[in-house]
């Protein structure tokens, strides 16, 4: 049965997206069998991938939105074993259209029941939110991982995530855990970038992951050719790293 | 009769407190009164200014929920003629909270009204996202002033958040104006950076601010202390940037 990990944080820009795709990615080359379930409105995960949005009938929308079958909206992607359900625009209205829908926040974890043996792992891409998107993702999670910005902001916003995990683990979803958190862009040559890994791994310790991801223009530019940064780079240090990540993502696991 | 500006992109980590409270000072020591209104949960724009979120007892949240009056929640910062009206967490129910009530798009233009003759500039600080707290920031704005990160993921949600304005001005707020996109954490030694710089430009024109905001460490130092570049390093490259995106907003508004 795969692992179901979400991909969270409502910091704005912090390595969500980059980190859903490459890992994805890097697990997928692994030999893992993943799917990638864009749950953001802006649907990044999906262009990043290369797929154009809204193309296809059937997106993220009509599963949550509709309860269509998650496996109608499934595409393959330019990777080897990793497949994706693509987001949509309209899934911004998401949040109002279910208000007086019961169990609101279980729909995603309903469409993924029939869908977990089809694959290792399950990554949930969410927005820069805890609005009913997230609660959905954090309902339908194994596990949490945490991509956490080098910057003054993002850990700001740690207390407030760690907060609602929490509501979600003494409600909605009880046995989620959390994977922990990985330090992005960090950047070696600022004192911000080192003041915030020292005062994060400190604070959270082993809950920090070994593996950090340093700030990579080849990471950025990736997007922009629809593929993750083992295919766009290969050698680069961004493509490295995120083989690292997905090793220790395994590694991990298995400790369980 | 001030004027109200809603910095919004729904794009995470674009540079949205960043320009809000760094325009707000450097227009408040060009001597304009300036009202900063916090929009969004995390609440940002109040930490960043060196305020203790959730401090006090007046927030944004009792003035868009509970309908109090504004001029309760307004705090003074460290900088004359610039004053705050603080966020808080509870403020990220409020989607679901105003789900039935009716006009939920209008409480901030409605809580602004006796506001605006005491101040030039009211700046409105908005989440990463186009939902509620952001509709209502469009429905009280004049003009909406768009931070866009020179990146290939900002770009590709200029289109969403325009169709969003649209909307709104074919509805909540026919009056709404785009005052312009500024050009955000632009780095002259990526190629990334200087194509998407050159494709907004050529697509977008005049309505690009001429004043482009380098990425510049101490910027993202400047809110650890609690205080804008302006105070934090004022001979600062991003002291200078956000000294002459101020004079550019006041010359642009003239023009009208
Ligand atoms: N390690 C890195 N080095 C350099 N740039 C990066 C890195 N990781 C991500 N980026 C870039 O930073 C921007 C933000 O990253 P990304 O979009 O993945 O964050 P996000 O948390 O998913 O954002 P959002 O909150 O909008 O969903 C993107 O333009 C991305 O290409
Ligand atoms: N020009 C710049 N150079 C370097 N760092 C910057 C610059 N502008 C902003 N930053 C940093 O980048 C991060 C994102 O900026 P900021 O938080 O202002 O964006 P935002 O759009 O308000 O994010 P959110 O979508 O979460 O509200 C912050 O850590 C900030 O300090
Ligand atoms: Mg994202
Ligand atoms: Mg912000």
């Amino acid at each position: 049965m795969g692992r179901v990990v979400a991909i969270a944080n409502q910091k704005g820009g912090v390595g969500k997206t980059t980190t859903a795709i490459n890992l994805g990615a890097c697990l997928a080359e692994l030999g893992q069998r993943v799917l990638l379930c864009d749950v953001d409105p802006q649907g990044n995960a999906t262009t990043g991938l290369g797929i154009a949005k809204g193309e296809r009938e059937e997106s993220m929308y009509q599963v949550i939105i509709e309860g269509d079958p998650m496996r109608d909206a499934v595409l393959p992607t330019a990777v080897e074993g990793l497949h994706i359900v693509p987001s949509s625009v309209d899934l911004a209205g998401a949040e109002v259209e279910l208000v007086t829908t019961e169990h609101r926040e279980y729909r995603l974890r309903t469409a993924l029941e029939p869908m977990r043996p089809r694959y290792d792992f399950v990554i949930l891409d969410c927005p820069p939110s805890l609005g009913l998107m997230t609660l959905n993702a954090l309902t339908a999670a194994d596990s949490v991982l945490i991509p956490l910005q080098c910057e003054y902001y993002a850990m700001e916003g740690l207390t407030q995530l760690l907060r609602t995990v929490q509501l979600v683990q003494g409600g909605l979803n009880p046995s989620l855990k959390i994977d922990g958190i990985v330090l992005t862009m960090f950047d070696g040559r600022t004192n911000l970038s080192i003041q915030v890994a020292d005062e994060v791994k400190r604070y959270y310790r082993d809950k920090v992951y070994r593996t950090v991801v340093p700030r990579s223009v080849r990471l950025s530019e990736a997007p922009s050719h629809g593929r993750p940064i083992s295919r766009y780079d290969p050698r680069s240090r961004g493509s490295e790293v995120y083989r690292e990540l997905a090793k220790e993502v395994l590694m991990r696991g298995e400790a369980g």
